[in-house]
């Protein structure tokens, strides 16, 4: 048996919005730990991980670790029925073929409740090693947004690197070439509007714009983005989850040959 | 020239 009830639903709608464009199906992993999900885009270039932790829900029974694979597509339009202020609850039963969405208005006025096949999904889980990134940047989430965009419209790739100096965002195509310098910017008033880069040593690499744009649709989960970089690791681009876990996005980066 | 790289060649599975 698994009863799930989380009082700010939106989150969960917010997280399905920012992973299914990504990732068409994958399994949601149920443990004592919390509700959990790990997959990689069909081409393996992007992997995703997203753990809301079992704290963070109102009320948590998970009896035994449970794996449901879900398409996240005809998840998204099943939460999306769910309104903003909704109370979600998950609930599965052990064995079972179908999972169950209820939402409850605030004011308990309007229950509604959804079932979803589940599917049999052959997923890889893999090992994501601890690593010391050589760059760690914390910027506001819609200026990163913002500057995914921006450079998409124009080429397809980008360098970030990472220097005393800042975090650099350089394009170079067909039509010229673009670099966006964002200084270390430490705002105590305002600490969600900082730009803060630790850095080990300088670091810059290659990606598919088209896979950091898609990132940035968790950009309604976090007021602040977490970049982590080293020169022989796919980059970490994080979101915290308030209070309750976080959705990571590794990406391969381009290899110069 | 650059080529993509792919997770599975960086994460293994556990």
């Amino acid at each position: 048996m698994l009863e799930l009830r989380l009082v700010q639903g939106s989150l969960l709608k917010k997280v399905l919005e920012s992973i299914k464009d990504l990732v068409t199906d994958a399994n949601f992993d149920c443990s004592a730990t919390g509700f959990s999900l790990q997959a990689m885009d069909s081409s393996h270039v992007a992997l995703v991980s997203l753990l809301l932790r079992s704290e963070g829900f109102e009320h948590y029974r998970c009896d035994r670790n449970m794996s449901m694979g879900m398409n996240l597509n005809n998840m998204a339009k099943m939460l999306k029925c769910a309104g903003n202020d909704d109370i979600i609850t998950i609930k599965a039963d052990d064995g079972g073929d179908t999972v169950t969405f209820m939402f409850e208005s605030p004011n308990q006025d309007k229950i509604s409740d959804f079932e979803m096949k589940l599917m049999d999904i052959d997923s890889e889980h893999l090992g994501i090693p601890e690593s010391e990134y050589h760059a760690i940047v914390r910027m506001p989430s819609q200026e990163f947004a913002r500057i995914c965009k921006d450079l998409s419209s124009i080429v397809d790739t980008v360098v970030i690197s990472v220097s005393k100096e800042g975090v650099k965002f350089s394009t170079r195509g067909d039509i010229g070439s673009a670099n966006i310098v964002c200084r270390q910017n430490p705002s105590v008033d305002k600490p969600d509007e900082a730009t803060i880069i630790e850095m080990q040593e300088p670091v810059s690499l290659t990606f598919a714009l088209r896979y950091m744009n898609s990132f940035t649709k968790a950009t309604p989960l976090s007021n602040t983005v977490t970049i982590s970089m080293s020169s022989e690791l796919p980059v970490v681009v994080e979101y915290k989850i308030a209070d309750m876990g976080y959705i990571r996005f590794y990406l391969a980066p381009k290899i110069e040959e | 020239d650059t080529r993509q790289g792919n997770i599975l060649s960086f994460f293994k599975k556990s």
